[in-house]
């Protein structure tokens, strides 16, 4: 989902 | 991962590793404010909630302990270590930084992805860390003068932001579904934050002299 695509950066 | 997030990356753990090096090799923290190193051990360890349950790369995970192990350090050197801890200006380090928790968490409550555990967490780190360095600075402002090393260290702490700002822009034009407003948004404040430390850092290295920020 968006949200957990986004948390790729430290 | 783009060229510009990496060198942001890399600026981080420099900044760190600066102050790791300050703190050992002169065996003192004057100058270093134990609050903003306390409140970036709760930014990585409120950030990295999701280490060992979402998997992205080797590169993350280890880059995130890396954060995590380096933080911790610092703020347990300051605290501990019986030579360091007698160096640190405890009557100058008395911004409140327990307001700064606060807001962060009553704006991630009201301002967050998803109204879930892990998303609150997120967007708290995100906040605090955008207000973290902010104890710092005022530490510097009133020790008046910046000794190489802090000063570096807060420098390559802006040049990390600095390289942020332009993966998020790359990001934005490269990638259709990027939205990652809350970061960039408190990263543009966390980045303005260090602009007038940047003015006197640059004017100091201009004038070749040692850095003095205005009482």
């Amino acid at each position: 989902d968006d949200s957990k695509v986004n948390k790729d950066e430290l | 991962m783009n060229i510009f997030r990496f060198a942001g990356d890399m600026t981080h753990l420099i900044s760190i590793l600066v102050l790791l090096l300050k703190i050992y090799a002169t065996k003192s923290c004057s100058g270093i404010s134990l609050k903003t190193q306390e409140l970036y051990a709760l930014v990585f360890l409120t950030r990295y909630l999701d280490l060992f349950t979402d998997f992205i790369s080797v590169y993350n995970t280890i880059m995130k302990l890396v954060f995590i192990a380096s933080s911790l350090a610092v703020v347990c050197c300051m605290r501990m270590h019986r030579v360091v801890r007698r160096s640190y200006d405890k009557d100058l380090d008395t911004f409140r930084h327990y307001f700064l928790i606060l807001a962060s968490f009553v704006l991630a409550l009201l301002v967050n992805e998803k109204f879930t555990f892990q998303e609150i967490f997120w967007a708290f780190s995100i906040y605090l860390e955008a207000l973290a360095i902010l104890p710092q600075l005022v530490l510097l402002q009133r020790s008046g003068n910046v000794d190489n090393l802090t000063g570096q260290y807060v420098f390559f702490l802006g040049a990390y932001r600095a390289f942020y700002i332009l993966n998020w822009i790359y990001r934005y034009f490269t990638e259709q579904h990027f939205s990652r407003w809350i970061a960039c948004v408190s990263g543009l404040v966390q980045t303005v934050l260090y602009a007038d430390f940047f003015y006197y850092y640059f004017i100091s290295w201009k004038n070749n002299a040692k850095m003095q920020l205005p009482a």
